[in-house]
């Protein structure tokens, strides 16, 4: 049977708001190292992989590997069903049509009880390969979501661009255009502070739907900060931890200059 | 104009 008990039952609230809007649904693979899941969009431009790895959960129990094939839209009417201190507790057995959702309050006084139906999700796994990124840059998760904000005012397109000790991100519309530059701070350990690593330290710009780069700042409530990872002709990654034990990460096709 | 890329060719079936 399968058995994880997440204390802080917030992070699987949060973790649905980053994906819910860009995969309908998909499938969550639980085995002894913790509960995994991966999606593309219906148009195949984001990549969305979220892990949440066992040591996240105060008790996990995992005796075969379970797969549960869950509607998000579904699953976030429940979570909803949750308060952001409550303990979440999912439970199944082995080759699973359901799956139990319990929710106990911080003080012991309410628990609330859900079975969700699991529905057969025929989607292949796809292995990301290891790549060495031309830049990688950390930047306050709140910042990147204004910034995503701010620039989608005008037009469909984020210019992104690293240089040395700098990230500029950029928009270009009918109603004019903006650009955003944020330097490396000193101290790259403060989650306010921006750090910017680049290999042989060569510019890159790569230019991003707006779209889909708002979708993922829905994910910023996970994180305190985010990091990007950019190399020519490659997606892009937007990585958000989840405490040492998990992360929400995005992989998005850039466009193509004709 | 750009047009958007597609993550088909980067990732490989597990």
């Amino acid at each position: 049977m399968f058995e994880a008990r997440l204390l802080q039952g917030s992070i699987l609230k949060k973790a649905l708001e980053g994906i819910r809007e860009l995969i309908t649904s998909g499938n969550w693979e639980c085995s002894s190292a913790g509960i995994s899941m991966q999606g593309m969009d219906p148009s195949h431009v984001a990549l969305t992989v979220l892990m949440l790895q066992n040591d996240l959960f105060d008790q996990f129990r995992c005796d075969r590997n379970v797969t549960l094939g869950l509607n998000h839209a579904t699953f976030s009417k429940i979570l909803k069903c949750a308060a952001n201190d409550d303990i979440i507790t999912l439970k199944a057995e082995d080759q699973p049509d359901e799956c139990n959702l319990l929710f106990q309050s911080a003080n012991d006084d309410k628990t609330s009880d859900f079975i969700i139906k699991l529905t057969d999700i025929d989607q292949e796994t796809l292995g990301i390969p290891d790549t060495e990124y031309a830049a990688t840059v950390k930047v306050p998760s709140v910042e990147f979501q204004r910034i995503c904000r701010d620039l989608s005012q005008f037009g469909d397109t984020i210019i992104i661009s690293v240089k040395k000790g700098c990230v500029e991100f950029s928009g270009t519309g009918e109603i004019g255009s903006a650009k955003i530059a944020l330097k490396e701070s000193g101290n790259v350990d403060d989650d306010e502070k921006v750090s910017v690593e680049m290999d042989k330290d060569t510019p890159c710009s790569l230019s991003f739907a707006s779209r889909y780069l708002n979708y993922f700042t829905k994910a910023t409530s996970l994180s305190d900060t985010v990091t990007l990872q950019l190399c020519p002709e490659h997606p892009l990654v937007v990585s958000y931890d989840i405490g040492d034990n998990g992360s929400l990460k995005y992989y998005l096709a850039p466009k193509i200059e004709e | 104009g750009a047009t958007q890329g597609r993550l088909d060719s980067f990732f490989t079936l597990k």
